[in-house]
């Protein structure tokens, strides 16, 4: 049976997408088959990888209204046991468009429920917003993987995260898990970083995992080639990173 | 009149905020009267300026959906001639509550008349989405101040806003101008930094500003006090670079 993690946190630009593409290749290259799900309107994690956005294929869009079935959606990359489930402009409209539909926020659990079984790991990249996009997400995975930046703002919304959760737990039922919050673009050099970390272990505990990824300029230049760093540059401090994190997530094992 | 100008980008964590709050704070400390407006239900910018969230008080979410009058929810900020119109947790329905709402695009227009003449500038922090509270937003702006990190999925996002300005000068008719783009985070050490900025220089022109905001730590610091960067370190190079944008926007003028 495969594990479905979303990769979510409402705050902007704390390293979402940088880590669901880069721990979806990390987990592909332990002889994984893993699907990448691209729900952010932006499509980073679709040209992350190096797919075009192209409006003639069907995207998550098409799948979350009932347009085309997955099977048609779903792309290869160049990673091997990577696949894509795109993102295109369309999405920005979904969030409006879902509000009248049945079953609204289980939309995307139902798709990924009919390709499951094809996969290992399913991760779910989401947009920087508490929308019906990301509850879609939250609603169809098994657990969450929370991405945060040590600094002041991204710290203030995690408790909003957390408040989420729960809600999700009691009004919807569904037992989301917290796969861990990971600090992504530590800088050990500051005090801030180190005030942050310190904050969030003593809040949190274990539910801060051991890998932390360091800021790293490979994992800025990877996006543009298309790559996930791993096929970019796999010495670097970033791609050894989140081959670390996979296996921290791997050790985890798939029963809650 | 006052000037009203959104701060906007759908991309996540560009430097919105830090850019509303220290461009509304240089404005002010010009004698100018200034009004911050917090539309992201983060509250990022209501915490920057040392503002407690407090679901007792009007905020914003209030004062969209017509349950008090602006003059109710805005507060004077630690910085002379700057005040604020608070976020709180309730903004986080807004948009889906906005959805049936008659002229759902302009309810931040329409609020924003009444106290328009008390103020030389308005400035709006958007949250990161082109959703209803950015539609509003922009909708409500003279001028739209664009911050963008010079790497690549910053740069992808870009023309995605382009486009949204013009639906809605072509559907709403309404004339947002751009007040220009602004390069924050800028790090001259790395190559890609350079490379964005040339790509950015040679598609959009004297459109990116002259001001350049450096990557710098008192930035990231200030926020966790409360304080604009001006009351916490005026020396420092964010600072110093803030003050800066601020005469390069008031040389604009107020009409476009
Ligand atoms: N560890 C890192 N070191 C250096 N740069 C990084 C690192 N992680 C991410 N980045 C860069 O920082 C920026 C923000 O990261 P990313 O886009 O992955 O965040 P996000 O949370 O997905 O953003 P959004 O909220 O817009 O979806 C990107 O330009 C990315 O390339
Ligand atoms: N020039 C700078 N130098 C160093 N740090 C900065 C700079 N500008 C912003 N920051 C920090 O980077 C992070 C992102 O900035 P900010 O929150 O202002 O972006 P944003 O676009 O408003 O994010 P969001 O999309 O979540 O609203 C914050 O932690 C902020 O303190
Ligand atoms: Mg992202
Ligand atoms: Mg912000």
């Amino acid at each position: 049976l495969s594990k479905i993690i979303a990769v979510s946190n409402q705050k902007g630009g704390v390293g979402k997408t940088t880590t669901a593409i880069n721990v979806a290749a990390s987990l592909a290259a332990n002889d994984l088959k893993v699907l990448l799900v691209d729900s952010d309107p932006q499509g980073n994690a679709t040209s992350g990888v190096g797919i075009r956005k192209d409006l003639e294929n069907s995207s998550l869009y098409h799948v979350l209204l009932g347009h085309a079935p997955i099977a048609d959606a779903v792309v290869a990359t160049e990673m091997e046991g990577l696949h894509l489930l795109p993102a295109d402009k369309n999405l920005v409209g979904a969030n409006l468009e879902m509000v009248g539909v049945n079953q609204r926020e289980t939309l995307l659990r139902a798709a990924l429920e009919t390709v499951r079984d094809q996969y290992d790991y399913i991760l779910i990249d989401c947009p920087p917003a508490l929308d019906l996009l990301t509850l879609n997400a939250l609603m169809a995975a098994d657990s969450v993987l929370v991405p945060i930046q040590c600094e002041f703002f991204a710290l203030e919304g995690i408790s909003e995260l957390m408040d989420t959760l729960d809600r999700i737990r009691a009004s919807f039922h569904h037992a989301i898990a917290l796969e861990g919050i990971v600090l992504t673009m530590y800088d050990e050099r500051t005090n801030l970083t180190r005030q942050v970390a310190n904050d969030l272990r003593e809040f949190f505990g274990t539910d801060v995992l051991k890998t932390v990824i360091p800021r790293s300029i490979k994992l800025a230049e990877a996006p543009s080639f298309g790559k996930p760093v791993m096929l970019y540059d796999v010495r670097s401090k970033g791609a050894e990173s989140y081959i670390q994190l996979a296996k921290e997530i791997l050790s985890h094992g798939k029963q809650e």
